[in-house]
């Protein structure tokens, strides 16, 4: 069973934004988008589930913490006007990925990446997946245990010296 | 303003299963995982939302469709059998990607997919993202449709006899 993880990359400057209750029908993806795009907004993760109800899904995107307020001004002028949404947000999160190269084993590469973390204590908020990268967010304060926990797991920590 | 996108890809072969109400602390989604790892299951994307109530959230993965029942198979003997948790899940999807190298101007790019897609008529159910890649999974009936609004959409028609 080969090893096919990298490394392992992580990102301190995140913060997350979800708009609740976000209406399930085309066009309203593009109204979030379209005016963080036109206010030349950096955004990094996009994350969307199925709807629950066929009704009202939840998105959650992160930006570079810097460009917090800007996007939430920018929210708070279209999408987040959308009836009955909510818009959340918090800084006190850090992005962590496993990176992969060919993953075949991709599952058992994930697989690994959440008990890991778990038998740490470490919840995972958010993940997206890529067919090289599997990427959590995770509270702020742990970035640092996830990561040489990690770093562990994979047979990726350095000999002394290096 | 470049054009980085270098391509649209797309995949009929895509399930989705979304597990709803999963308890939202650590270990869940080794839970979830383990288990099809251990079956050998190849799992393509993995989606999960930030919990709306800080007790449950929902995750969604695709597999190929001719490992769906072995994958409902798995989470009915594991994570299914979680309190309160419902597995639901549906062959009739599709996944388009719009994959960019060194996406600078990503947000611009991803807005424009959702755009282009909602002109259409067609539904976004799921959004994950990485660094060269968007990916989208859409009612399976809609797949030609948005492939051939996308080329059209990022400049990359074919000429004529190619
Ligand atoms: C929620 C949002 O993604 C919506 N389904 C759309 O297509 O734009
Ligand atoms: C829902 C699941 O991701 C859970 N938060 C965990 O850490 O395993």
């Amino acid at each position: 069973e080969q090893e096919v993880v990298s490394g392992v990359a992580h990102s301190r400057d995140e913060a997350k934004i979800t708009l609740r209750n976000l209406p399930d029908i085309p066009g309203v993806a593009a109204q979030v988008f379209g005016p963080l795009a036109d206010h030349a907004i950096n955004v990094d993760m996009i994350v969307q589930n199925v709807s629950a109800d066929q009704r009202r899904t939840d998105l959650t995107f992160t930006v570079g913490r810097a460009d917090l307020p800007a996007a939430l001004k920018v929210l708070s002028e279209n999408a987040g006007k959308l009836e009955g949404v909510e818009v959340q947000s918090s800084a006190d999160v850090a992005k962590v990925s496993i990176i992969g190269i060919g993953m075949r084993s991709y599952v058992g590469v994930a697989s690994k990446m959440f008990k890991t973390l778990s038998e740490k204590g470490i919840n995972i908020q958010v993940i997206t997946t890529s067919e090289i990268k599997v990427s959590v967010l995770i509270a702020e304060d742990y970035t640092e245990l996830a990561v040489r926990a990690l770093h562990t797991a994979y047979g990726l920590d350095r000999p002394e010296g290096e």
